[in-house]
């Protein structure tokens, strides 16, 4: 027994289900539908997990992570750590038909997103900001270094290496991932 | 981050991901998201994967290509990813994650560790609208 088509989307994130759904059902392909389906989620900053203004790095600056993967083909396009441009599922898509390659990252990715014609413009919203400013405001926690100077448990960064004086200790401390904090 | 599989009524299986990824992060890090058998994995003969959750710890187990593997095998999608988030249960117990796995014809699964319950969202002729699915971790 076949029930077919099908959208999952992890999280109750109905309004990409959906939309991705509705395409679907209106004749657009699997391809297009996903793109549509976790566009609308980019767009609705679902969760504040998805797309622009969250979750900022410990600049400030909210970076982000696509990938689309066909099953017939094996082709990929992926993105990560993109700045400055918002579409990322769009960009992901676009280095899987405008290049040999399957993964971009950082400035080069954003250039070839802005050369492939997408917009560029700042990903910062006053959400954002405000994220970022109650984070120092915190001593810069949560925080993802270890091994360094001054402690990052307690203070912020510029950081310098301090090596263990006996063995390596990598130890994944727990940082909260949940509904509003993960990838 | 928001994971989805699409299939089509040929039994075209696309995934995909996006995400801003983790908060307050170190600059330039980047998570499982867009790593390709991580943050989701699609194979149009056998089905398609999506995870979520600590993508720093996810990454290195590739658990949608697991799951996708477990279902060739045979896996129910349910089993299939309760199979593919094991080992990283086994070796990081405090990690938070969940992955949903989806079969060619239409089959839905979830395993999730770490967070009280979890939900995901499935369109499909089984329903007449999108539904939530929860799985108590």
């Amino acid at each position: 027994e076949t029930f077919l088509p099908l959208v999952v989307n992890t999280w109750p994130f109905t309004n990409a289900t959906q939309a991705a759904w509705a395409a679907l059902q209106s004749g657009a392909s699997a391809e297009d539908s996903l793109v549509i389906g976790c566009s609308t989620c980019e767009t609705e900053q679902c969760d504040g997990s998805v797309g622009y203004g969250s979750n900022p790095d410990e600049r400030g600056e909210t970076t982000l992570d696509a990938m689309i993967m066909d099953g017939d083909t094996f082709a990929v396009g992926a993105v990560g750590d993109l700045r400055r441009v918002k579409n990322a599922i769009g960009v992901a898509r676009a280095v899987m038909r405008y290049s040999d390659h399957t993964l971009l990252v950082g400035e080069s990715a954003g250039r070839f997103a802005v050369e492939m014609g997408f917009k560029e413009e700042s990903l910062a919203t006053n959400h954002s900001r405000e994220m970022y400013k109650q984070w120092r405001k915190n001593n810069c926690q949560p925080n993802y270094r270890q091994h360094v100077t001054p402690d990052p448990r307690h203070n912020c960064g510029p950081y310098t290496p301090v090596p263990p004086k006996s063995l390596w200790h990598y130890q994944r401390k727990h940082h909260d991932v949940d509904r509003w904090n993960h990838d | 981050t928001i994971g989805m599989v699409v299939i089509d009524t040929s039994m075209r299986v696309w995934a995909g991901t996006s995400t801003n990824g983790m908060n307050h992060k170190v600059p330039g890090r980047v998570g499982d998201s867009p790593v390709m058998g991580a943050g989701s994995y699609a194979d149009s003969s056998v089905g398609g994967a999506a995870a979520t959750g600590d993508g720093d710890i996810m990454m290195r187990f590739l658990p949608s290509f697991r799951a996708v593997i477990e279902m060739e095998y045979g896996a129910s999608p349910t089993e299939a990813a309760q199979k593919a988030m094991a080992p990283i249960i086994k070796h990081y117990p405090q990690f938070s994650g969940a992955l949903v796995a989806v079969n060619r014809t239409g089959h839905y699964g979830a395993y999730c560790h770490g967070f009280s319950k979890f939900g995901y969202s499935v369109a499909s002729p089984a329903f007449e609208k999108v539904t939530v699915v929860y799985v108590d971790c």
